[in-house]
């Protein structure tokens, strides 16, 4: 079914 | 020394209501040009970011950046010692405060408050300032319904975005619908519609987290989505004169 990734694999780490 | 007073106490009050139950503890940064917070939920699927600018607050004053952690909990506990209509004074007196002090101020009372803050170790995330390929302007109430209404029939809640406007779709196990809201150029502004779409995008989300980011709707008549395809979504709300609230969810991926 429909899964999610986290947002900090979206972001980088500052 | 630091030092920001908010005109209007009761506005610090709805941005705290609207994050509560989005993050725990979170790390609130000020400095010459104002205070950030940015923060991940505890699942690290949402994102909160806020921005109040100096210029919006009545005072403003910060010689040396400075981190304060704190517990959204305890906060809470002492901004319901402040009346809506209170103004509100954030000061820390050291270069390394271990306390927030705060004054809330009406005409006939002044109350002040010490909250504990503490040491936080939080990542940080670079939030690149992209361009996205749909941005859509609405009424927040009526974004805030359709998420109710939606939410009832399906977890997951479906936007679509085209030049003729933006649709929202759910498909559940007792059926499916979807609900197209129509562009308008009103004279009021909090009832306007709008939607620039360069590229249309077709995302999924979890309904549950619009739910708990529409608290936020009482800072503003209008959210702003701001979606490119497969990349997180954010629906950001103007604080007037002082800044914004944003919030970024990822979306779903069908497998």
């Amino acid at each position: 079914g429909p899964n999610q990734r986290t947002i900090n694999s979206y972001f980088s780490p500052k | 020394m630091f030092e920001a007073k908010f005109e209007d106490g009761g506005l610090f009050k709805k941005i705290v209501e609207a994050i509560k139950e989005l993050v725990k503890n979170v790390n609130l940064e000020a400095n010459g040009t104002g205070i950030s917070l940015q923060a991940m939920d505890t699942s690290h699927v949402a994102l909160v970011a806020l921005q109040l600018n100096e210029k919006g607050f009545k005072k403003y004053r910060c010689e040396k950046s400075l981190t304060m952690g704190l517990s959204i909990e305890n906060l809470q506990k002492i901004l319901k010692c402040s009346g809506n209509d209170d103004q509100i004074t954030l000061r820390t007196q050291d270069e390394e405060p271990t306390t927030l002090s705060f004054t809330f101020e009406s005409k006939n009372r002044i109350s002040e408050f010490q909250l504990n803050l503490m040491s936080l170790d939080q990542e940080q995330l670079g939030v690149p300032d992209t361009e996205y390929s749909s941005v859509v302007r609405m009424p927040s109430n009526e974004f805030t319904k359709i998420c109710r209404e939606l939410g009832n029939i399906n977890e997951a809640i479906g936007i679509e975005t085209s030049k003729e406007g933006i649709k929202f779709y759910v498909k559940g196990d007792i059926g499916e619908g979807q609900v197209s809201v129509k562009i308008n150029d009103t004279e009021k502004p909090e009832e306007r519609v709008e939607c620039e779409v360069d590229e249309p995008v077709n995302l999924s989300f979890a309904v549950r987290y619009f739910n708990l980011f529409n608290k936020a709707s009482a800072l503003s008549s209008q959210v702003i989505l701001s979606m490119s395809q497969d990349q997180p979504l954010v629906i950001e709300y103007i604080i007037e004169e002082m800044g914004s609230l944003k919030l970024y969810l990822a979306p779903k991926i069908n497998d």
